[in-house]
């Protein structure tokens, strides 16, 4: 891919920041 | 679906279905959904973004998805 290493850590750390977010939202609803 | 509008819906479909690395813009979503206007467009984002279905990456014009890919 084009991405840089930077870009590809910031990405990933999003990631795992939205799917803490996620699972927290689903309890929430519950 | 799920709790989502249809637009919200339509907007993680599409997203969800990005090939690319760096996920899908806000422009692109808008020639995907050229009858839905940029307002509703970045609402639906933004909900789906604090709800844990999306977020940005290399900017904030920029989105993917956190469901199984």
């Amino acid at each position: 891919s084009g991405l840089t290493e930077e870009q590809k850590r910031r990405i990933e750390e999003n990631r795992q920041l939205a799917l803490a977010r996620r699972a927290e939202r689903l309890a929430a609803h519950r | 679906m799920n709790g989502l509008t249809a637009h919200q819906a339509q907007v993680l479909n599409l997203i969800k279905n990005c090939p690319v690395p760096e996920g899908m813009s806000l422009q692109e979503l808008k020639v995907q959904l050229h009858n839905v206007s940029m307002s509703t467009i970045k609402q639906a984002v933004e909900f789906l973004s604090s709800e844990g279905h999306i977020y940005s990456t290399v900017d904030d014009d920029h989105y993917k998805s956190t469901d199984a890919e």
